[in-house]
């Protein structure tokens, strides 16, 4: 493994010049050669003593570098791709690394086999970059370690804890995680939805009796698929502003602009 | 608009050969074939259950205006029997940005942290870009550091 220097950035417009070092590039996996590509920005602050953070994207199936130029990293991209620094990015005081996964996400190579895309198999290769990554950048053995993310990474991140808990050997000091909007449980958080809709005014309460009198238990199955999902109840979603209003509303914020 | 603006950047030749991006690989922002074949793990519940018991700490934080991963969920599977049933260590109260604004709500319970971040979508930063930095830096540099932020 090697540390790849981003050789500069074009269309970089900046009032002040980049003031940190940041990486990025393929790290091969010796387990199967799968080819991860992250990306790394050290930070602003302190490099040599601060945590290192990774941040991982959900999905399944999202690029952290989403996360990257839209949420936390040091660079936004704008209208005329340019690029302008993020003065809120999380890089301020903490070494960043994204990791783009699992592979066949973003640049990192192959598509694999269907069989290997689910949670343990992903966490395994989580993992295993990580102890690669510590081999590219030796100092930051025994340096403090943060897990963040969003979304599917909810699912994720409690996979790789509980691994690198299990299995201490990236010589990183695992302090803590965090994980923003998590999808964690199927039935849990998928019955959350007609109960958000009902008290932020987006469904009548004649709605919402409705889908609750002919949904039971099962209304998670029968918003993302109609698989496990009864007649009544599939009727009773569908008859509902929750689908047939999409084309208007961001269901991921409710209050801000569709993006036409 | 900005995931569209990052697709064109990352796809420009010259950027991909910046970052060292070898081949004719094109980037895009989440892979639906990917998705679609992905096995998903219905619950990641009986993980917490073992990495709770040490002492790493967690902080779950929920974009308030986020429909479809929403906060009524997220505080079910935390603090409900039908969830981790985990104890509430202190009581749900407002927490303020650096600017003093409402930032949010917050609950500790044994283990873990739950906020919620007022106003913020799915992608917390990307809306509430100062009270997740303030949020982020607290939980992993403490109170210290919040209060000098």
């Amino acid at each position: 493994a090697q540390a790849h220097q981003v050789d500069e950035l074009p269309n970089y417009k900046g009032n002040n010049p980049i003031n940190f070092h940041h990486y990025a590039g393929h790290i091969d996996l010796p387990s199967n050669g799968q080819k991860m590509f992250y990306w790394h920005v050290e930070s602003q602050h302190s490099p040599e003593n601060d945590p290192l953070v990774l941040w991982l994207n959900g999905g399944p199936g999202c690029s952290s570098l989403g996360g990257f130029f839209t949420e936390i990293g040091p660079f936004v991209v704008q209208r005329d791709l340019s690029v302008k620094l993020n003065q809120y990015t999380w890089a301020r005081k903490t070494n960043l690394v994204f990791l783009e996964s699992p592979a066949g996400v973003g640049f990192s190579q192959p598509v694999l086999n269907a069989t290997d895309y689910n949670d343990e198999f992903t966490s395994d290769r989580a993992f295993e970059f990580l102890e690669q990554f510590t081999k590219a950048y030796p100092q930051f053995k025994n340096r403090d370690f943060y897990i963040t993310g969003e979304s599917y990474a909810g699912i994720y991140i409690p996979f790789l804890v509980e691994k690198m808990l299990q299995t201490p050997t990236t010589g990183l000091n695992l302090k803590g995680y965090a994980i923003g909007n998590p999808f964690t449980d199927a039935k849990i958080d998928g019955n959350a939805y007609v109960d958000y809709y009902y008290t932020h005014a987006l469904i009548s309460m004649e709605s919402y009796n409705d889908i609750v009198d002919k949904c039971s238990d099962e209304l998670s199955g029968c918003l993302f698929s109609t698989t496990n999902c009864s007649k009544p109840c599939h009727e009773a979603v569908v008859d509902s502003p929750i689908t047939s209003d999409t084309p208007y509303l961001n269901p991921y914020y409710i209050y801000g602009d569709v993006c036409v | 608009c900005t995931d569209r603006f990052t697709q064109d950047y990352l796809n420009l030749p010259q950027v991909k050969s910046a970052i060292h991006v070898e081949g004719k690989l094109t980037w895009t922002d989440c892979n639906s074939m990917i998705a679609e074949r992905y096995n998903r793990t219905s619950s990641a519940l009986p993980k917490y259950k073992g990495n709770l018991q040490t002492n790493v700490s967690a902080l779950i934080y929920s974009g308030d205006a986020d429909a479809v991963v929403n906060f009524i969920g997220t505080e079910r599977w935390i603090g409900s029997t039908e969830g981790l049933g985990l104890k509430v260590k202190s009581k749900w109260s407002p927490w303020y940005g650096p600017d003093k604004q409402l930032a949010g709500y917050s609950q500790t319970y044994a283990g873990l942290t739950f906020k919620t971040v007022k106003g913020a979508g799915h992608m917390v930063p990307a809306i509430r870009p100062l009270h997740a930095l303030y949020m982020f830096e607290c939980f992993v540099y403490g109170q210290d550091a919040c209060d000098s932020f």
